[in-house]
């Protein structure tokens, strides 16, 4: 039975999807099958591997509007172990669509359950919103990670991402969990940054992970490339802290 | 009659909110009357000022909804010769009820005409999408900017923003016209950025200003004060560079 991981933070431009990528990259590498769900409109997930626009035939969107279809049909296989349903602005039209729709908040759910157990691991980058999609993903997710900028315009807007957890786990998903809250693009030389990670952590203590994903332009060439960092820069220092993102994640679920 | 210029790029963490505050305090400085309006349900606009959720009672939410409420009375003025209509996170819910409303794409070009008399600029702050309340400010407005983060996944966007630029002209404003784009969080040094300038003049040429807001902790730092940076450091460069966007949409205007 696959751990749902959703990726989550309204704030925009904050490291979701390269957060994605890169744990979902560590996860394969580990010999962990995992399936990364775009649902984000701009479809950044798959440019991230290389994917653009036309070779993407099926999306999450034909499976969210149509739950007749066959999930399966929608994954393309992107790495060894590593499947992908992607996203593209048709995405965008589906807010509205759902609305009507019954059962409009578990669609994503049902999708997921579908493919459980094919993988070991789900991963769902969120758009930056809080709409129907985003509640979608959080109805469907065990697990939550928040990419955090250590800027103050980000962590402003942590708080109401909390409320909205609360809310979809009291109507939706009483098992939803918080797992953690990563600092990205981390720059320790400003005291701004530095005030607001210390601020961070003492407003959520254990949930913020002790390590920090630092700023670096590689990350941006990885996306020219079509790659996550673990592959564009193996030995990079961010590609090992989103290793041991992995592994924290993975020994979490022996723990549990 | 105002001009009205809506500040709009999908992909989220851009710079958009930042601009908008910027440029409006730029404007108000050279004493033309300015109302800067906020259309994310972030609400970062107003905090940028100093003003945070509990102070706005009348928001540009409830404007939208019900189009007989005096939108006089939602400007809060922030500074001399500027005001704000804020929003908050009841404007997530706009999406989905301005969907089935009448002229719903029209609902905040009607709200500004009503204003427009009293001011010399209106300038919208569009959230991270190209939903239906991105849509209104393209049909509210004159003119875009887009500011533009030279990364490979922010470049990536832009086709599809000006796709649907092309379509809102056809549609709803055959008016709309592109101002700018703004390359902004400008760091010169990396290659992969000075490649994306390259490749982003190349490819929308004169559209492109011929100046970057350079990177700087500096913005950071102001919007924890409340303050624009003009306010908070009125001589660093991206203060200047402002001044200097306003100095050239004003002057745009005498020769239009
Ligand atoms: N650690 C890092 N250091 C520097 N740049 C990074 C880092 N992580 C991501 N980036 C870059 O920052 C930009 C924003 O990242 P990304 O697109 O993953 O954010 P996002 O939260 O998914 O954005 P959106 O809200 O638009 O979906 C991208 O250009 C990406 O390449
Ligand atoms: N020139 C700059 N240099 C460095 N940081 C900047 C600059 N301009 C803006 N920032 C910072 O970058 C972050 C993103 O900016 P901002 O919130 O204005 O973007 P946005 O496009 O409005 O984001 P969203 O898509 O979430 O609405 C903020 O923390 C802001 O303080
Ligand atoms: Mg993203
Ligand atoms: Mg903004």
């Amino acid at each position: 039975m696959a751990r749902t991981i959703a990726v989550v933070n309204q704030k925009g431009g904050v490291g979701k999807t390269t957060t994605v990528a890169n744990l979902g990259a560590a996860l394969a590498e580990r010999g962990l099958s995992t399936l990364l769900i775009d649902l984000d409109p701009q479809g950044s997930l798959g440019s991230v591997f290389g994917l653009e626009d036309a070779a993407t035939s099926l999306t999450i969107y034909h499976l969210l509007i149509d739950p007749e279809r066959d999930p399966g049909a929608a994954c393309v296989s992107v790495r060894p172990r590593l499947d992908l349903i992607p996203a593209n602005i048709h995405l965008a039209a589906a807010e509205l669509e759902l609305a009507r729709l019954p059962e409009r908040e578990y669609r994503l759910r049902r999708i997921v359950q579908r493919l459980a157990d094919r993988y070991a691991f789900v991963i769902i980058d969120c758009g930056p919103s809080l709409g129907l999609l985003t509640i979608n993903a959080l109805t469907a997710a065990d697990e939550i990670i928040i990419p955090l900028l250590c800027e103050f315009l980000a962590l402003r807007g942590i708080g109401t991402l909390f409320e909205t957890i609360a809310r979809v786990r009291r109507t939706f998903n009483p098992q939803l969990q918080v797992r953690g809250i990563l600092p990205v693009m981390y720059d320790p030389r400003p005291a701004h940054t530095r005030q607001i990670l210390a601020e961070t952590q003492a407003l959520f203590g254990e949930y913020v992970f002790p390590f920090t994903v630092r700023r670096s332009i590689r990350f941006a060439e990885a996306a020219v490339a079509g790659m996550p960092i673990l592959e564009y820069m193996p030995h990079h220092p961010g590609a090992q802290v989103y290793r041991t993102l992995a592994e924290v994640i993975v020994h979490d679920q022996q723990e549990a």
